[in-house]
């Protein structure tokens, strides 16, 4: 993301071990399981209400430990894309 | 052309008659409603059991002229997380849009309310993401919602079309779309329609968007009743087909279904050209439910046409097609999409070919066009990668310039056929250059890839600009989509050479005949083959062979390669993915992945193809490596990390994650220390932490992550007692006390909210807040009434002033 890039307090996790495992992670770092991406296995969104909704900056905090967890794959904060309907 | 007889279909919705688009309704003229939508009704095609959705802003479901065809199933609202696709109300009716889009795909015919959709049988749903922050998790769950339910998704949105934006989908995404072409409509495909741009006023360029130039979207533009170019549209390379929408004032508009159940001829720009084709696939897809998402782009590419649509750079490509960069392939033809669907046979499996440029760096100079090459054989020594015939073709290039903006691509194919893949964009002012981004170009449709293909860059300064600072083609690839067999081919008999369509006007289809002729490349049936008797290919043995290339020989000298399918050719060596079986002179296939080997068996590949790494003594090809491997990119192997490692990167000890007893320490995997300690990455040995501290990263009293008993976490501190203006409370997901902030302005309080017993100087106490030692004007009587019952006083700039003024004044 550039440095003009929206920050949300949502999250898209890859993790192995099913959707038990994304739930147990979910707990484990304080973030709410929204379940999983679309059609995409192994893919869930997790949401975090501690953090700030909208932020120009990636912030840290105890839930940013995730990122460290052997578990998770790969793991992205989301941030805001502009979209115009036409 | 169709008739004017209206009588043998009129529906008695009031908008019926506005719908030009359908139908003519002028008695006196013959008129154009090319899309012979009507001509496919009459053959019986109306959408049914095909199940479209409109990803937008909601869609009105209870609207009568949507009710009827409603599916719960086929809509979902992403941004409230529930089942209901209903839009949000406001003054504005700012969420007009998805409704407005619906109406023209599904809307019912003949039931006295408004119009009629073009597949007025099918069924339509609404994905609500829209409205409230789109992020690539909101764009990937809404592209993969039930995608063996639903057929077709259409979207009339995208990034800013302000010309200075260059933007597509995320990761995320991606995969959406990946996945929808792979496995949706149980592995027919999803079939994902697109608008095109509206930023023609802007200059700006639909290549910019990465929505409408992926190759998983069909991107459709708009034209007027006229065949003009709206003022909205945009140009580019990726355009597949075009239908009507709005234009200038004095052109007709479409009519469509609006929020609180009404009708709508307002403007429409680019966005209801989507659900228009939409609605046609919808009709394909009721003839044909078999078709693929490639047969649907097949298709479109052979039925529409040029028409009447009015463009400066109409050409035919080396296979015959007709196709503008405003345009695409032209005006969709609804009889033809159903004519040629029904008797349709999918067409081979899509190949896909690499090719990179070998080339270094190289500078691009303001107003000198700079050519780069790559010539291709579309990857023929790789059967499951070989691309012959074209379909999409990908261009993704790494340029660094200081003005975007200034830049002009074009793509020119062995046959010679030049497309534009950027045009210059006044408002494009970025320095950000083109990171790895993929045009694509859909003109080279049914061309042969063989041959040399050019890229031609050119910069041309629109202002003042450091002269000493060039731009850089840093790198750029071929991805070529396509077919190894012909297409059509394959099965002569479901693809005549000329659409052979009953139009019942004898010239103008004629002449729609005459410009979809494929050319003549097999050899005539029944042509006698005559005796060879010239030299044979220095590969053949004995001098026996049937002609004088390779591929003609009765026996070869070294090896052969290929089979009886796909024809044999005889080689001095077997090529990348083969092995020389010496015994019985051929070249056998390498086991999948497998570029290098020395057999079939385990352990006999040696190399992996690019993008695959070797793992393991059974030489197996992999597209990443196991965990506790890394991907050693130079032999392409898979090499174990560092025992203390369980995943590492680009090295043995650059771990990403460590095996069990340590943990991470940037990128070094350490001992775990017991509770109480850290690990001192100077001393290599485990340290105690600050006395306050349960858990820490550091020695310091500000490095806890956990607090030791009887301590309370404060901000980033662990401490024995709160300070002044904290109170103690419950942390909501850490199992330790922290201290809390009172509420401002107070320096004790017994917990949040209104407790508080102590304020800053300067503030009084009432009822448990810190009041600012102010009063504000007006407050007489009638004011503080206007406070009190409009609860301004709940409102915290008025608590702080004219509350406690009208307090004390009673």
């Amino acid at each position: 993301p550039s440095s003009r890039s929206l920050y949300t307090n949502h999250w898209a996790v890859r993790v192995r071990g099913g959707p038990q495992e994304a739930e147990r992670l979910a707990l484990k770092y304080g973030f709410n399981n929204l379940g999983q991406i679309g059609s995409l296995e192994d893919h869930y969104h997790f949401h975090h209400s501690k953090v700030v909704r909208r932020s120009t900056f990636s912030t840290r905090g105890p839930h940013s430990f995730i990122h460290m967890d052997p578990k998770v794959d790969w793991i992205q904060q989301q941030v805001v894309k502009s979209r115009v309907k036409r | 052309y169709t008739s004017n007889d209206l009588n043998f279909i009129h529906f008695n919705d009031p908008k019926w008659s506005s719908m030009w688009y359908i139908h003519c309704g002028d008695k006196n003229n013959r008129c154009r409603s090319e899309m012979n939508i009507l001509a496919a009704w009459q053959r019986g095609y109306t959408g049914k059991n095909v199940v479209v959705t409109i990803l937008d802003d909601g869609i009105e479901k209870n609207h009568p002229d949507l009710s009827q065809n409603f599916d719960q199933l086929a809509s979902y609202d992403v941004n409230g997380n529930d089942h209901d696709p209903t839009p949000r109300y406001d003054s504005s009716n700012e969420n007009k849009h998805g409704t407005r889009c619906a109406g023209e795909v599904a809307a019912v015919a003949n039931n006295s309310h408004c119009i009629v959709g073009i597949a007025f049988n099918a069924r339509i749903g609404g994905i609500r993401m829209l409205d409230g922050d789109v992020t690539d998790v909101v764009e990937a769950k809404s592209l993969g919602i039930r995608p063996d339910y639903i057929d077709i998704y259409s979207a009339s949105w995208g990034p800013e079309d302000d010309g200075k934006t260059v933007d597509g989908p995320g990761p995320l995404a991606k995969q959406a779309f990946e996945m929808g072409i792979k496995k949706g409509r149980k592995g027919l495909g999803s079939i994902f329609v697109w608008a095109s741009g509206n930023g023609g006023r802007q200059g700006d360029h639909c290549s910019c968007d990465g929505y409408t130039n992926s190759i998983y979207t069909i991107s459709v533009s708009s034209t007027t009743e006229s065949g003009a170019k709206p003022w909205y549209l945009e140009v580019c390379s990726s355009t597949l087909a075009t239908s009507y929408s709005s234009g200038e004032f004095y052109d007709r508009k479409i009519v469509t279904t609006d929020l609180r159940q009404r009708c709508t001829d307002g403007h429409t720009g680019t966005s209801v050209s989507a659900p228009m084709v939409a609605g046609v696939i919808a009709l394909a897809l009721e003839a044909n439910p078999l078709i693929t998402w490639r047969d649907v782009q097949h298709l479109l590419v052979k039925t529409s046409r040029p028409a009447h649509l009015k463009a400066s750079d109409w050409k035919t490509n080396a296979a015959g097609h007709r196709v503008s960069h405003l345009y695409g392939f032209g005006l969709v033809d609804a009889e033809a999409m159903v004519v040629e669907a029904k008797k349709w046979r999918n067409v081979p499996p899509q190949h896909i070919c690499t090719e990179t440029s070998t080339y270094r760096t190289r500078y691009i100079r303001a107003d000198q066009q700079l050519n780069a090459t790559i010539t291709t054989s579309g990857c023929a020594d790789h059967p499951g990668q070989q691309v012959v015939y074209l379909e999409h073709v990908v261009v993704r290039v790494l340029i660094s310039h200081s003005r975007r903006g200034d830049l002009q691509i074009n793509l020119v194919s062995p046959a010679g056929t030049r497309s534009q893949l950027l045009a210059k964009r006044l408002f494009d002012n970025s320095n950000e250059g083109f990171r790895n981004w993929e045009f694509m170009t859909v003109h080279c449709w049914g061309e042969k890839v063989e041959g040399q293909w050019t890229l031609e860059v050119l910069d041309s300064p629109s202002q003042m600009r450091n002269p000493e600072v060039l731009g850089k083609l840093k790198e750029w690839s071929l991805i070529f989509h396509g077919t190894s067999e012909h297409p059509y081919h394959s099965h002569s008999s479901q693809h005549s050479r000329s659409r052979m369509l009953e139009i019942p006007s004898p010239g103008p289809s004629l002449e729609r005949k005459a410009l979809v002729l494929l050319p003549e490349e097999d050899e005539e049936e029944g042509e006698e083959e005559e005796e060879y008797s010239g030299p044979c290919h220095t590969e053949c043995r004995d001098r026996s062979c049937d002609g004088p290339a390779a591929d003609h020989c009765l026996n070869c000298i070294h090896f052969s390669l290929g089979n009886l399918k796909t024809g044999r050719t005889c080689v001095s060596h077997c090529p990348r993915g083969y092995f020389e079986d010496t015994e019985a002179r051929r070249c056998r296939r390498c086991a999948k992945g497998c570029e290098r080997c020395v057999g079939q068996g385990p352990g006999a590949c040696r190399s992996c193809r690019r993008g695959l790494y070797l793992y393991g003594a059974d030489g197996t090809c992999m597209e990443s490596c196991p965990v506790g491997y890394y991907a050693e990119e130079i032999q392409r192997r898979c090499l174990k990390c560092h025992e203390n490692c369980m995943r590492c990167l680009r090295d043995a000890d650059r771990c990403t994650a460590c095996s069990k007893g340590y943990s991470l320490a940037g990128m070094t995997c350490v001992p775990e220390c017991a509770d109480g300690t850290f690990f001192h990455l100077e001393e290599m040995k485990c340290s105690p932490c600050h006395h306050s501290c349960f858990t820490c990263t550091g020695p310091g009293k500000e490095e806890c992550i956990h607090c030791a008993q009887d301590f309370l976490q404060q901000d980033w501190a662990c401490v024995p007692v709160c300070s002044e203006g904290y109170y103690p409370g419950e942390a909501a997901s850490l199992a330790q006390r922290m201290c809390r902030r009172c509420e401002e302005n107070c320096l004790s309080c017994q917990g949040p909210g209104v407790t508080c017993s102590r304020c800053r100087d300067g503030y009084s106490l009432v009822g448990g807040s810190c009041i600012i030692n102010a009063t504000c004007n007006n407050a007489d009587e009638v004011f503080c009434e206007m406070v009190k019952s409009n609860r301004l006083c709940e409102k915290k700039l008025f608590r702080q002033f004219c509350c406690k003024t009208c307090l004390i004044a009673g």
